[in-house]
C-alpha cells in the first residue's frame, strides 16, 4: 500500500546504536 | 476485531482489567495488521486513546492499575506510530506530544522508559518544522505545570537509584533534546542547563556502570559537545 513501516523502530535502533546523532 | 469495534469498546466507559485487555489486544492489532488498519483506527481512534491517557493521567490518587492501563496505552501509541501516517496525526494532535512528556515520569519507572524513548525518536524526525523544539516547549509546558526546572524529570531518571535501562532511555532523550539543535549556542545553553542542574555531578556516576548501551549515549554526549565546544 506504499506506506513505510517499522519507522519508529528504525528510529529506536539508531538512536540506541549511537548512529541518530553521527554528523552529517 | 476491525479498528472501528475497537474505538467503540474505548468509547464504551471500559475500565480496570477489561481496559487494559482491550488495549493490549489493541497494541497487537496495531503491530500486526498493515497501515490501512491503523488508517482505518485512525484520528478518532487516537483522539480516544490521548484522551483516556490525559483523564488516567489527571486522575487523583490512582489505583496501580492506573499507570498499567497509561504505560499500555504508551505501547499502543509506540505501534500507532511506527509508519508515517501514524507519526502525523500524532503530531498533528493538539496535545499527544505534551502527554508523552507527562507520562515520562521518574516515579513509574517502566513507564519512563518507553516514554522517554518515544521523545527522543520524535526528536530526530526530519521535517519541514521544527520538531525538536516542539518537545522541548512540551518539556518546559510540563515543569511550568509542575513548577520544576524542566530537565528535573530526566535527571531524576538519572539517578544513582535507577535502574540502568532507565539511565540509558534518559541520557538518550538528553542526547537527542540537545543534538538536533540547529544553533551552536542553543545547543550550548541546553547541554549547560543540564549541566546546572546535577548532570556534571551524575555523569561520573555513569561513566562507572559501564554498559556498552549507556556508554555509547556518554560518549555521544562527550563527543558533541567537545565538537562545540572547538566551533566556539
Amino acid at each position: 500500500e506504499g506506506e513505510a513501516t517499522g519507522v519508529m523502530d528504525s528510529l529506536m535502533e539508531a538512536l540506541q546504536s549511537g548512529a541518530a546523532f553521527r554528523r552529517k | 476485531r476491525s479498528a472501528l469495534i475497537y474505538i467503540q469498546e474505548l468509547k464504551s466507559g471500559v475500565r480496570d482489567t477489561q481496559l487494559l485487555n482491550c488495549l493490549e489486544s489493541l497494541r497487537v492489532s496495531l503491530n500486526n495488521n498493515p497501515v490501512s488498519w491503523v488508517q482505518n483506527f485512525g484520528t478518532e481512534g487516537l483522539a480516544t486513546l490521548l484522551n483516556i491517557l490525559k483523564g488516567l493521567q489527571d486522575e487523583l490518587d490512582p489505583p496501580s492499575v492506573n499507570y498499567k492501563i497509561q504505560h499500555e496505552i504508551i505501547r499502543c501509541l509506540k505501534a500507532f506510530m511506527n509508519n508515517t501516517y501514524g507519526i502525523k496525526m500524532m503530531l498533528d494532535s493538539e496535545d499527544g506530544i505534551l502527554l508523552l512528556v507527562k507520562a515520562a515520569d521518574p516515579s513509574v519507572p517502566a513507564m519512563m522508559i518507553d516514554a522517554a524513548k518515544l521523545l527522543s525518536a520524535i526528536c530526530i524526525l526530519q521535517g519541514p518544522e521544527n520538531i525538536h523544539e516542539k518537545v522541548l516547549e512540551a518539556v518546559t509546558e510540563r515543569a511550568e505545570q509542575k513548577d520544576c526546572e524542566r530537565f528535573r524529570p530526566l535527571l531524576d531518571g538519572l539517578k544513582v537509584e535507577q535502574s540502568i535501562p532507565l539511565k540509558v532511555a534518559c541520557m538518550q532523550f538528553v542526547n537527542a533534546l540537545i543534538i538536533p539543535a540547529d544553533e551552536l549556542d542553543f545547543r550550548i545553553h541546553l547541554r549547560s542547563e543540564f549541566m546546572r542542574l546535577g548532570l556534571s555531578r551524575i555523569l561520573p556516576e555513569l561513566r562507572k556502570i559501564g554498559t556498552e548501551e549507556l556508554n555509547v549515549q556518554l560518549s555521544v554526549f562527550d563527543e558533541h559537545a567537545e565538537e562545540d565546544s572547538d566551533d566556539l
